[in-house]
């Protein structure tokens, strides 16, 4: 494994977005993998719609929370093709679902695997660089303040609240970091990223873990 | 405004507002007092959602139900060697 590794330097990354005061960081944490996932396999990079998952993911609550796990057994098993942002654009409240003709562009996926990771870091480091951007569930309370550096207290494990992605890690310095894509807009933490230390399972990081093959 | 998101028990107005402020305040200064001779360690402070209080903060933005996920197969760590 490399010892630096971001997926955004490959360009494969959409930009951070601001889910607003709508619970759906669950939907963003997904579509922003399947984006990632559908740019390392050769498309352009493009905003999908997460208001279409909000919306469409009948298992889920939208904008008053879900389960990544859901989202993405409601992918796998419908095989639904998210559409393009522009085409379903996000209104950050839940809305009726919208449904489009099949000949319309949109980006399913093949599979996932989810996955346990607590004490096997390096591995999903691994599949991070193997197949693209993780989706994790993190407890992220002590978020609510955070401005920079690398958190590495004041954060439990064991009550993941927050969908994010995470789309590389930094083992450089003394304290190696997870770089994590969080969807409250670029204004928070480094850019609308956080870095969590890596290898000791903070915020509870590697606890629920799943990776999408597109 | 996140506040609009807020169940009716907690309606907002500027002296709750005003209270949460000076509680992220003393709160962020209680996460910086530790760990601050650390270079890399986080830092904390005045941000988009310091006009919450923490449950506030919660009940809109951390709302992902968590699952609990098989561990991570040591057959997978296998098969992964074989991926180009």
């Amino acid at each position: 494994l490399p010892l630096k590794f971001d997926w955004r330097d490959k360009h494969v990354v959409t930009p951070v977005r601001n889910q607003q005061a709508c619970g759906g960081c669950w939907a963003f944490s997904v579509v922003g993998a399947v984006e990632s996932a559908w740019a390392i396999k050769g498309q352009p990079l493009e905003d999908l719609s997460v208001q279409q998952m909000i919306d469409c993911s009948f298992n889920n609550d939208g904008c008053s929370g879900g389960s990544t796990l859901n989202a993405l057994l409601w992918m796998n098993q419908t095989r639904v093709k998210l559409v393009y942002d522009s085409d379903y654009p996000f209104k950050a409240r839940s809305g009726l679902c919208r449904y489009f003709s099949t000949s319309r562009p949109g980006f399913s996926i093949r599979n996932f695997a989810a996955f346990d990771y607590s004490d096997k870091e390096d591995e999903m480091a691994k599949m991070l660089v193997t197949f693209g951007p993780l989706v994790a569930i993190v407890d992220a309370v002590s978020w609510q303040d955070y401005m920079g550096g690398i958190i590495q207290h004041h954060c439990s494990r064991g009550e993941a609240n927050h969908a994010v992605v995470i789309t590389g890690f930094d083992k450089t310095g003394s304290i190696p970091y997870w770089i994590v894509r969080n969807s409250w807009g670029r204004s928070w933490g480094v850019d609308g990223y956080a870095h969590v230390k890596m290898g000791s399972n903070i915020c509870g990081i590697a606890d629920t873990v799943s990776t999408i093959f597109v | 405004r996140p506040s609009a998101a807020l169940p009716r028990t907690w309606q907002r107005n500027p002296e709750r507002e005003a209270a949460a402020f000076r509680e992220s305040l003393s709160r962020q200064r209680y996460l910086n007092s530790f760990f601050s001779v650390e270079n890399s360690s986080a830092f904390y402070g005045i941000n988009q959602f310091s006009y919450l209080y923490p449950e506030e903060f919660k009940a809109i933005y951390l709302r992902s139900r968590s699952s609990r996920f098989p561990r991570h197969p040591a057959e997978v760590q296998m098969s992964l060697l074989n991926v180009s």
